[in-house]
């Protein structure tokens, strides 16, 4: 309210960080021995794949690589609880190039797209 | 471990990597001499592994998993494509050596194509069916005939470009240059070779490619082979192969047969050929995701 003093700035006890917790890109390496394929595929023998986890708190901050609807959802979500906040999924991707044996023994190298996380988001 | 997760959750994994130790070698083989997947007892959690095998390889376009021969070579450009292609240019793999150039030296590293990559994401490489058909020469050159099959080629796979890699290999014994010039003639059969019943009967070629070349060097000749390869696959034409020619110009040496590498050669045996024979490499696209673009460089992760 303009007739209302302005309020001080926030002197309470420091909010504890959230380190780690928010959206993020985490590690993970694929390794194709693993599952045994290590046989066919020549090359990369395994790659980093990343994953996307974290929460998506209200207020999004600007790093959240959010789009207008999570905002608006995290949001609605902040005052209805019933409505779930905005999901941290992959926002950018990119290929990779394998090497591999076919099924009938012929050497193939072939670009897949969309393998690796390059960034993450709220949307 | 080591802070990854792997692609296959814990109890999945150990049950994968006994099943492979439970593997026994004479029943497991496949036809081609392969491995074969050991068959699991029946269990929610194989079929989940199964399930879940099944969509990565839809995912990569395989509707079975491989099992590659022993007999499987891969082409060492294939090696050299994908380490330009994703941008690691280390030194070469000890585990895989490649075959030395005459003088002791590594052959260079190919150049990248940066032609026939731009159009395409899907690089295959072929070995001739070994039917070496000795054409009919004019008794001073020497042809031979290499059928490749394609047909393992999917359908939705558009060839934009394709190459016919030959070695040839560098030959010393040449007292003047002049003797040691060499013409390659790259044709594609129109129609397959009479058999030696229907007599003295001209083939029918169409020429390719074709280059001249000097015998002092050994490294890999490229021919572009596209417009026979796009007829067979796209255009649906009967592929008959491809026929080689190595014209020798007047007043060459006793040394001029053995430059170009078209067929086996005792007594030398199988090692180096496996590396060095004729390689038809194919550049398509699949029109899913973008084609091979060079990466210069990448950062070790």
């Amino acid at each position: 309210s303009p007739k209302r003093p302005p309020s001080p700035p926030h002197r309470g006890p420091p909010r504890p960080r959230k380190k780690g917790k928010s959206c993020r890109r985490h590690a993970l390496y694929v390794d194709f021995s693993d599952v045994g394929w290590n046989d066919w595929i020549v090359a990369p023998p395994g790659y980093q794949a990343f994953y996307c986890h974290g929460d998506c708190p209200f207020p999004l901050a600007d790093h959240l690589n959010s789009t207008n609807h999570a905002i608006v959802q995290t949001l609605v979500n902040s005052v209805n609880a019933s409505i779930p906040r905005a999901c941290c999924v992959p926002t950018e991707l990119s290929a990779i190039s394998m090497l591999y044996l076919d099924e009938y023994d012929k050497v193939v190298l072939k670009n897949y797209q969309e393998m690796v996380v390059e960034g993450c988001g709220c949307r | 471990g080591g802070g990854h997760a792997s692609l296959i959750p814990g109890p999945g994994k150990k049950r994968t990597a006994a099943a492979a130790e439970e593997e026994t070698p004479p029943p497991g083989r496949g036809p081609g001499g392969g491995r074969r997947t050991p068959s699991p007892p029946p269990g929610p959690a194989q079929d989940l592994l199964r399930g879940f095998e099944a969509s990565l390889l839809h995912m990569f376009g395989l509707r079975r998993r491989p099992q590659p021969s022993k007999a499987a070579v891969v082409p060492a450009y294939m090696r050299d494509l994908y380490r330009l292609q994703s941008g690691d240019d280390d030194d070469d793999d000890p585990r895989h050596p490649r075959p030395d150039e005459a003088g002791g030296r590594p052959p260079a590293r190919p150049d990248y194509p940066d032609r026939p990559a731009s159009r395409a994401n899907t690089v295959r490489s072929f070995h001739h069916e070994e039917h070496l058909d000795s054409l009919p020469g004019t008794g001073e050159n020497v042809a031979f005939r290499f059928v490749f099959n394609l047909s393992t080629i999917p359908e939705d796979e558009v060839i934009s470009s394709a190459e016919l890699r030959l070695y040839r290999e560098r030959v010393d014994q040449s007292p003047e240059w002049e003797q040691g010039f060499h013409r390659i003639n790259v044709y594609e059969v129109v129609r397959p070779p009479p058999p030696p019943s229907a007599g003295p009967c001209p083939l029918i070629t169409r020429l390719l490619d074709t280059r001249l070349v000097h015998h002092n060097v050994s490294r890999w000749e490229s021919f572009d082979v596209s417009p026979a390869v796009a007829r067979w696959t796209r255009g649906r034409r009967p592929n008959h192969g491809l026929a080689v020619e190595a014209t020798h110009l007047p007043r060459a040496g006793p040394a001029r047969a053995r430059h170009v590498r078209v067929s086996r050669s005792l007594p030398h045996g199988d090692g180096d050929w496996a590396q060095l024979r004729p390689l038809l490499v194919t550049f398509g696209h699949d029109g899913r995701g973008h084609a091979l673009t060079r990466r210069a460089g990448r950062p070790k992760r």
